[in-house]
């Protein structure tokens, strides 16, 4: 479902550039459990965010669900992402003045969900990551790690195709940690691809192919060993 | 050289009442290495941020080496923050529009140390965190274990009385982690208080004594077990 042939990413030029991501080949397929790691700096939220269509490569070819997305308008690309991805930023990026339910509601509005529907979802999606007494809060009056599960449950809320968390639970103590590669082990089981892109071994260790980064490139590419 | 009293932060009122902060009591002395640790949402950055003095608490007494801060001007609060504290942000708060370099040179401007001294001073802490190569680049340009480094170089770079870190590794890799970790114990053996809000093990477990929070109450309070 996912298919970049030497994608790369670079920033900058001359002596200045910066190979953020380098001549990276990488297939996965439906219903796959993958964990990307490597240290910081190396590439990861750059290649997390190609793969989510946020961002193009400078060169190589992207193909999502056998479409070449760097064909694609801006329009249709907002609507595949809409549609077939769930996010979750490193930095959250919540919608400031929005409360955490209309946070969770927004992905819904554009994919035509209905009204009561919408409101029924996203709060069951927020009562899934502990947050049924933060519904009317601001992100401004919610903690990290409250900011972080609003990200989550607004990225699994249209159940998507591929769910995409960019270090879900660095915010996150170990029971609230726990709750949500709990949650994304039970999206994984009904046939979600996920895709994460972690530091922690706890959070790894549920994937079922370990993906390794350095300096952009690939390092290693294998199943994840059961420690 | 902290001392709260029946110290609280309260947000809201009646039904919306939310204790961030709930009457608590706590000594910590010069020199002293604390964890603190506790839920997500248990008021760690609330309690955080008051010791900061970024932040005044609803009730209660908080005395700064000696001195209650409840009493001092916003000038002189400034100055002291400037002076004795040095601060790592949970979402790092970094100036966008200047550079790695740059942003770690600003507490020492307000410091009053010297053009020459404060680029080199500057240079050295973001060497010390692994980010030499990246001293021109603005956060928008950096990942975000960058962004976290370059918090840490900035809070260390006045060789503040107290350190307080607001889960500092949240963002870093094994390696990374364990350079921050190394540092917080290099500058805790030259004499500085130190006290870290973690959700990490491998961090808590450098702390001589641990604070447990929980819905705002200090849940408990002892030496740390060495595991
Ligand atoms: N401005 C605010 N208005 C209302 N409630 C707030 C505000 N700021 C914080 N809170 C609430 O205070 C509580 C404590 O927040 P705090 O940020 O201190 O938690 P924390 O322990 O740092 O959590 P985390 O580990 O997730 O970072 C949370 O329940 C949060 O929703
Ligand atoms: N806009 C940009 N301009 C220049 N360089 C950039 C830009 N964005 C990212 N980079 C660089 O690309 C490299 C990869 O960044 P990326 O954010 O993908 O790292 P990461 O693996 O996610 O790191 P972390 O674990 O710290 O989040 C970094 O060295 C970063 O400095
Ligand atoms: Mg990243
Ligand atoms: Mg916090």
């Amino acid at each position: 479902v996912i298919q970049l042939e030497q994608v790369s990413r670079v920033y900058g030029q001359g002596e200045a550039l910066i190979r953020a991501c380098d001549r990276i080949d990488l297939s996965i397929y439906p219903g796959e459990y993958c964990a990307i790691m490597g240290q910081s700096g190396s590439g990861k939220s750059t290649l997390m965010n190609l793969i989510g269509c946020l961002d193009r490569p400078t060169s190589g070819r992207y193909l999502l669900d056998g479409m070449d997305v760097s064909r694609l308008s801006k329009t249709r690309l907002a609507r595949i992402r809409n549609r077939k991805l769930g996010f979750v930023f490193q930095r959250y990026e919540l919608l400031p003045n929005l409360t955490a339910l209309e946070n969770v509601i927004v992905p819904m509005m554009y994919a035509g969900v209905g009204r009561s529907r919408r409101r029924r979802r996203a709060e069951y999606a927020l009562q899934r990551v502990g947050l049924s007494d933060r519904l009317h809060k601001r992100p401004g009056q919610l903690s990290g790690g409250q900011q972080q599960r609003v990200a989550i449950a607004r990225a699994i809320v249209n159940r998507p195709l591929v769910l995409l968390a960019d270090e879900p639970t660095g915010a996150l103590d170990t029971q609230s940690a726990k709750t949500i590669v709990e949650i994304f082990d039970h999206l994984h089981a009904s046939g979600m691809t996920v895709i994460v892109v972690t530091h922690a071994q706890e959070v790894a260790c549920y994937s079922k192919r370990t993906i390794m980064i350095s300096d952009g490139r690939l390092l290693s590419d294998h199943l994840t060993s059961v420690a």
